[in-house]
């Protein structure tokens, strides 16, 4: 489903290049669930971003489903990324004027599903994560564990083919942390395509493959159904 | 040095009030290390904010070395907040357009510290925090971890008698969660009284007393010096 292709990212900081992903070479089949950990600064959610359509390779080839994204134009893009793709953001990226239900709606709105049905997944998402009394509260009446329960909300709620988390449990306590993860994996059993960052060991292990990254390049690589 | 008598903080959401702190009674004497744990929501960055004076309680009374926090104008709170509390935030709140050496020399600047002495401390600290090749990045150039590196650094480099820190290890790895841990415990070594709200049970289980926050109250206390 994903093929990374020697793939490079780098950032301009004055006169210094940083080299955030060098030579990334990487296969994903579909339905996988594949945990990425490494030192802070390794790379992760550059990683992340590029599959999810966020940022662009300096170099190299990232081919989703066969086709290679380089080759799409934005509004191919956005539209892959929007139907298609699911995020969760290391900080959220909520938006600061909606409630925490209206932000997990915001995603149906753009795919035209009716207020109702929107309504309904909606509260149904939000319950699972524990929000269901703060659904009008906007995120600066969240605590941070709260705000992180939203963005993983809004990113799951559209079912979608590819499943992308960063850090999803942060800012969480345990208990908290395990029903996220238990949603994630429950999204992964019904076919959907998982990969989480995380620096948490014990969820780490709990995915099917892993990933260890260090230096922008892929350190360890404990394997693929693809080989 | 610090007593919290009766404190209560309320917050309105519409026609709901959140009662965030209810009736927290807590003393914490100089140079103690106590962690704040307690399930997402239960009002852990509420307290430290109180105990930083970045929040005004509802209700109760908050004496700092003795002095009711409450009577004090806002001059004086702010005068007591820049030279005795460092605060290490959930979510950082760096300057964005300051490089990372610029934030951390942002309190050493409003003390009046002359220009090389914060050079040498902003380079001393960030470099115990493995920051030395990212000094000139923006927050926007930095990976989480590392802007939590920063906001960890800005926080301590005044050697501030408190030092307050929200999940300062959230977006870290092992090994450089472990160091950020050590730098915090030097300082109490020190002297300074250290107060860490953490999800993390291996770094609560390192603090000399462990309090427990549920739903806004204080559930355990493991105990303090004073009783
Ligand atoms: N916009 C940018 N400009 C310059 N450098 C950047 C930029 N974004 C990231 N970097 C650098 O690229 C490297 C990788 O960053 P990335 O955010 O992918 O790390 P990460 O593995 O997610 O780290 P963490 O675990 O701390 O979140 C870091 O060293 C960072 O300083
Ligand atoms: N400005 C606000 N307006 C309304 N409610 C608020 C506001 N800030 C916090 N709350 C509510 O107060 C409660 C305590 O929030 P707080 O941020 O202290 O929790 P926390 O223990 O730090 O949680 P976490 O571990 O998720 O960071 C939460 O239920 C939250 O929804
Ligand atoms: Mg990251
Ligand atoms: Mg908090």
């Amino acid at each position: 489903m994903i093929e990374l292709r020697n793939l490079r990212r780098d950032f301009q900081v004055g006169d210094q290049t940083v080299h955030a992903l060098a030579d990334i070479n990487l296969r994903v089949a579909a339905g996988e669930y594949l945990a990425v950990t490494g030192p802070s600064g390794s790379g992760k959610s550059t990683l992340l971003n590029v599959l999810g359509l966020l940022d662009h390779p300096s170099g190299g080839h990232y081919l989703f489903e066969g086709r290679d994204t380089t080759t799409l134009d934005d509004q191919a893009q956005a539209e892959l990324r929007n139907r298609r793709i699911g995020f969760v953001f290391q900080f959220f990226h909520l938006v600061p004027r909606l409630t925490a239900r209206q932000n997990v709606e915001l995603p149906m709105i753009l795919a035209g599903i009716e207020p109702r049905e929107r309504a309904r997944r909606a509260s149904h998402t939000l319950a699972r994560l524990g929000m269901s009394d703060r659904v009008h509260h906007r995120p600066d009446q969240l605590s941070g564990g709260q705000r992180q329960r939203v963005a993983i909300a809004r990113a799951v709620v559209m079912q979608p083919a590819l499943l992308l988390a960063d850090e999803p449990t942060g800012n969480l306590d345990q208990a908290s942390g395990a029903d996220v993860i238990r949603i994630l994996e429950d999204l992964n059993q019904q076919g959907i395509t998982l990969v989480v960052v995380t620096h948490d060991q014990s969820i780490a292990s709990r995915a099917h493959r892993r990933v260890h990254i260090v230096d922008g390049r892929i350190d360890q690589d404990s394997g693929g159904n693809e080989g």
